[in-house]
């Protein structure tokens, strides 16, 4: 089956983002696999969401919210945060 | 090349569908 239909162009450019922060913290991988797992819990969350797997009232990470502890963890990486900034919904 | 793990290519597409709902939201 085919994943979702995903614009290239966006692929493309998340697939070189995540490259670019996996060589970024080549000697740093904690920091690396936070980031993976931000993404993670937002992803999952969002998937029970749809499937409405979530408790009534229960409030699900924002994207603002996954910006700020990606902002927290990118600390000093203002390219890597702009960047990432750019694949959020402007709030 | 790239050298992705199952988190990494998860981070990809998680990074992709934000910016497909981002450009939705757009217009």
């Amino acid at each position: 089956s085919t994943p979702q239909a995903t614009q290239p162009v966006e692929f493309n450019h998340a697939i070189n983002y995540v490259n670019k922060i996996k060589n970024r913290f080549q000697n740093q991988p904690e920091i690396y696999k936070a980031f993976l797992e931000i993404l993670h819990t937002y992803q999952k969350e969002q998937r029970n969401l749809k499937e409405g797997l979530c408790p009534p009232g229960y409030k699900p990470l924002t994207e603002g919210e996954v910006y700020a502890q990606v902002a927290k963890l990118f600390q000093n990486q203002e390219d890597l945060l702009s960047e990432f900034g750019q694949f959020l919904p402007d709030a | 090349s790239y050298d992705f793990t199952p988190m990494d290519s998860s981070a990809v597409f998680t990074l992709s569908t934000m910016a497909k709902k981002s450009k939705e939201s757009d217009s």
